[in-house]
């Protein structure tokens, strides 16, 4: 049935970097690949990883955003490197 | 804003002085203002760089100009768009332009009113003229367009991290939806980064008054901005037959002919099809092209954009509208672009003229050109939409904090929309009026860029609190300041007042919190340890702060006690951000609460010193009232007058 659940897109918001605010090209392609890593081992392969991510938040945030089932997305929530998972909402002008 | 800025910057006299805010604090010189918004109209005089000199080296960002985007200039020193978590989310792709250029003009409204330059000649169709001046005008200004339609979190997440990259000091948000919690909220979240760099972040209210507990974007380390009037109306009257004339307000066109016109109310224009209930409010196909033909509608407030009851209204052969206020709409009459003529009444005028439709065989009646008049009072009162508190998150912060003007707000506009924004408008204006906390948010945010450019160094909450504590909770009158219904506001709807930009630049005293005390506001939330080392490895929470008296105690500018029961002490620390000097407490008890503070005096020798005091609650005898109670606490030196509002609520 997983293979056939809804898939929507969701926000996995991870703290803050380990690196300081004067980033490096290093440091941002060092973020994406454990982004990568990190999603690979919920959806089974780098390549899926790569292919749900489409935001990885490189420079303050820690964090990305990905299409995920919603078996996906809470089992990564019950991850302790990870703050919070939540739908990429929309909000509204005021 | 062609008034806005004269009316915040006039002092009790009527006179700007001539030491005002913008002179002080350099016009917000070389501070850098960004709002994550529509993007950005770059050919607008508001962000002409004419007179501005390099762009300062610490700046990192830059413009996307592919795909008609947006070209840098030594004003407007970014523009850059995200449109992946709209795509995401099953937004059409082809809407999404790839490019910061704004076609919609919310986002070149709201950065103008920020940070744009000052433009004379600023006009609505001929309708309105003056001079348009942002808060910070001589700020530099970047667009973050993370809204398309709707605005997405993902988006909204992708804007912060790049705007706090490239070094923003002010991010203005105009966006809002349901409040919760803090670490499933793009807006708190990125915020919470945004301030951890020293941006200050100011955000909308929301427009979900006069609903109670409905304010947005709550978190403690935001600025949380209601919407007021100003002293500015757009007036047009409604005149009928029986000699009756009630003031409204509309920017609109005049009638084709100077004589009296027949009436209807839309109940009465209905369609077969249509019930009453919605023809009444003008919503689309309810109006009956037969019976509305060559008449006045009348249709009340609800349902729909106010404008497009009048698109309604011309389509069903109407020549012109008078739109009444609901109920909870009040006073508020909001000054529209319509597309015929029209004007809008209080709720208690419209009441008055729908009772004269409905009473009268042959009732008759006429719409007054539109008249700008200024000096009008009482202003400021509440808007109707701006969302109040109490804070539905975590009570024991008030929220919204401060108010500004946010009704009849003229600005810079995008030349790829029609005021009206239907696609047969082909109407197109510079410069626009608009309503909402997405307009008085930026007045806060060119208040922020002007301290930020006096006082470098100050963290966003001391900024916030100078805002805070030098705002002002009466009215032109002298008279404390009302909500839309005209009976008197409280602090859930303006937060700590009105906003007084001259007043703000020089507090005395501050309330002031680091990024170490926010992350012990959340321990004090009961988020767990491991979670917040996720921000600062060596956090550990404080076993004392993870109870209430965390929350009570927290170094806020305002006071809130939602369950008071006995009594409880709250402590607070304020920092000299002035010359020597001596401040005696002053206070105004909530009904049914008794307040002592000690010391009753606090005694600085020298600038950046800090004194700690205790404020004591306790429930007089007879109880407290139902509900949430008021007061407000004052420590003044003779100058200065630090004001804090007090909000109290029993068990």
């Amino acid at each position: 049935n997983s293979a056939f659940a809804a898939k929507q897109s969701y926000v996995v918001y991870m703290g803050a970097h380990t690196h300081g605010p004067d980033v490096t090209q290093q440091d941002l392609e060092l973020v994406e690949n454990s982004h990568h890593n990190f999603l690979a081992s919920f959806v089974g392969s780098q390549d899926k990883a790569k292919e749900a991510i489409f935001y990885s938040y490189q420079m303050n945030i820690n964090g990305f955003a990905a299409i995920l089932d919603d078996e996906q997305a809470a089992e990564i929530a019950k991850h302790p490197g990870v703050v919070s998972v939540f739908p990429n909402r929309a909000r509204k002008l005021q | 804003t062609t008034r806005s800025w004269d009316f915040m910057l006039l002092e009790n006299n009527g006179v700007i002085p001539s030491d005002s805010a913008w002179k002080k604090a350099r016009f917000g010189e070389d501070t850098i203002i960004a709002n994550l918004d529509t993007g950005v109209w770059p050919e607008s005089k508001s962000f002409s760089d004419e007179g501005y000199g390099p762009v300062p080296s610490r700046w990192k960002g830059g413009c996307d100009s592919q795909n008609g985007g947006v070209r840098c200039n030594r004003k407007l020193i970014g523009a850059r768009y995200f449109n992946r978590g709209f795509i995401a989310a099953g937004g059409n792709a082809t809407e999404a332009i790839s490019s910061p250029r704004d076609v919609a003009g919310h986002g070149t409204h709201t950065l103008s009113t920020a940070g744009g330059n000052f433009v004379p000649g600023a006009s609505v169709l001929g309708l309105v003229n003056g001079t348009a001046k942002g808060g910070s005008p001589k700020a530099r200004v970047a667009a973050y367009k993370i809204c398309w339609g709707n605005c997405f979190d993902a988006d909204l997440l992708a804007g912060f991290d790049m705007a706090i990259h490239d070094g923003v000091d002010v991010l203005s948000i105009s966006v809002g939806g349901e409040a919760g919690d803090y670490f499933s909220d793009a807006i708190a979240i990125g915020s919470f980064h945004a301030i951890q760099s020293g941006i200050v972040v100011v955000c909308s209210a929301g427009n979900s008054g006069p609903e109670v507990a409905s304010v947005a974007n709550v978190a403690p380390w935001i600025v949380t901005v209601g919407a007021s009037t100003m002293d500015r109306e757009f007036q047009a009257f409604a005149e009928l037959r029986n000699g009756q004339r009630f003031k409204g307000s509309s920017l609109s066109k005049p009638l084709a002919d100077d004589k009296l016109y027949p009436l209807i109310s839309g109940a009465q224009a209905k369609t077969a099809d249509a019930s009453a209930a919605d023809a009444m409010l003008c919503l689309a196909g309810t109006l009956d092209k037969t019976k509305a033909q060559g008449k006045i509608v009348a249709c009340l407030r609800g349902g729909n954009a106010r404008v497009e009851k009048g698109v309604q209204a011309l389509l069903a052969g109407a020549v012109g509208m008078i739109l009444c206020n609901d109920k909870d709409s009040g006073n508020e009459i909001i000054a529209d672009l319509h597309v015929l003529p029209a004007t809008q009444l209080t709720y208690t005028d419209g009441a008055a003229v729908l009772a004269y439709i409905n009473s009268t065989a042959e009732p008759y009646g006429y719409i007054t050109h539109p008249a700008v008049f200024l000096g009008t009072n009482p202003a400021p009162y509440m808007a109707a939409f701006s969302s109040r508190g109490p804070n539905p998150v975590t009570p024991e912060i008030l929220k919204p904090d401060i108010t500004a003007p946010g009704v009849n707000i003229l600005a810079a506009y995008s030349g790829a929309v029609s005021p009206t924004e239907e696609p047969w408008d082909k109407r197109r204006v510079s410069f626009m009026l608009d309503s909402g906390t997405s307009m008085s948010c930026p007045h806060i945010s060119g208040v922020a860029g002007l301290l930020k450019t006096l006082y470098p160094t100050w963290s966003p909450a001391a900024i916030r609190s100078a805002i805070m504590t030098t705002a002002r909770v009466r009215d032109n009158t002298e008279k404390p300041m009302l909500d839309a219904s005209f009976a008197t506001a409280d602090p859930f709807a303006y937060g700590a007042g009105h906003v007084r930009p001259n007043r703000a630049m020089d507090p005395g005293l501050v309330y002031d919190l680091t990024a170490r005390d926010y992350l012990e506001f959340l321990c004090s939330l009961g988020y767990n340890q491991t979670m917040l080392q996720s921000f600062d490895p060596s956090n550990k929470c404080q076993a004392s702060n993870t109870t209430s008296s965390g929350l009570l105690n927290f170094n806020y500018p305002s006071i809130t006690v939602p369950k008071l029961s006995g009594s409880v002490t709250v402590t607070r620390t304020v920092k000299n951000v002035a010359e020597a000097s001596t401040y005696e407490a002053r206070v105004t008890q909530p009904n049914g609460v008794e307040v002592t503070v000690e010391p009753k005096s606090l005694q600085f020798t020298k600038a950046g010193e800090e004194k700690s005091y205790k404020v004591t609650l306790k429930a007089q005898a007879g109880g407290l009232p139902a509900g949430y109670v008021f007061g407000e606490l004052i420590w003044s030196d003779g100058n200065h007058f630090v004001r804090s509002p007090i909000a109290v609520a029993a068990t």
